[in-house]
């Protein structure tokens, strides 16, 4: 399996959702996710790493044309202390290098943290799979990072991406 | 977009490494990430979920076979306090859907959840993009998750999936 980027792809219309400390209890992804569902509000990316003492952390990207439209949901979700705290920041952007392979070649998605790395710029959120390695930063930072994942990738050629979502 | 999950994938032959606590600064994944790449280990999956008071957690799922290959620099990290506790769990399966435009349609990653939940499953990570949404889940239970997973979207009859790697 020949790894291979073929892009670098960036979305800075999204804000970030934090549910910290919420049970970790078969049912709780579902009734989170159903109730965004159920107010037609997309997803982008949601993430949750291994929770520890029965609490877990879920982050969840989306489109910031949707925030509005989440915020009633998200006030219930902390009233009802399914979570301890719901945090919102609209301040975030989402930039991923996309091909295949990633997950089988060791030192692709490093090397994009190291792109990130040397400019300074911190990883608020990751999130890969085989055919994608997604980070969240902080959105002033976008244009910069684009510029040098895209370098470290194609060097001094830019990459025409057709058709990659 | 019409969105379509396509299929369900599962591999019971991994195992979940979480580094607690760690530095919520630029080049820390970078570090974790280059050491596991200079190894020779392939990661199957990263997971971050936003941190807090500059403390992260990281989650990397790998394939089993080179958990071993990776305790040295485990053991390194825990010992030099790039993270307060590091965590090995071989004890774990990903679950997973996979198709197209799974992000910008409501409720699919809903509905994998919930199939999981009436199970009595608990998921314990979570990763999802556009194509796919992968969960973590105990490996004891993979045989049943992919059987109520498969048939919360294929229903009776198997779907034609023509043409689809
Ligand atoms: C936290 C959440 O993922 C929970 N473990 C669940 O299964 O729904
Ligand atoms: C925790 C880790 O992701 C850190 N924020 C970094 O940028 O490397």
């Amino acid at each position: 399996e020949q790894a291979e980027v073929v892009g670098v792809t960036s979305d800075k219309k999204v804000a970030k959702v934090t549910l910290l400390n919420v049970a970790d209890r078969p049912g709780i992804a579902a009734e989170v996710f159903e109730e965004l569902a159920d107010r037609n509000i997309s997803i982008r990316l949601i993430i949750q790493s291994a929770s520890s003492e029965s609490r877990a952390r879920i982050t969840f990207i989306l489109d910031e044309e949707f925030v509005d439209g989440a915020l009633e949901a998200l006030d219930r979700w902390k009233a009802e202390q399914l979570a301890s705290d719901v945090l919102v920041d609209r301040d975030v952007a989402k930039i991923s290098i996309v091909g295949s392979g990633l997950g089988s070649t060791p030192g692709l998605a490093a090397r994009m943290f190291k792109a990130l790395a040397r400019e300074g710029i911190n990883i608020d959120c990751i999130s890969s799979s085989e055919m994608k390695v997604a980070c969240v930063i902080a959105s002033r930072h976008l244009e910069r990072a684009v510029k040098v994942v895209h370098e470290e990738f194609f060097k001094a050629q830019p990459q025409p991406v057709a058709g990659v979502a």
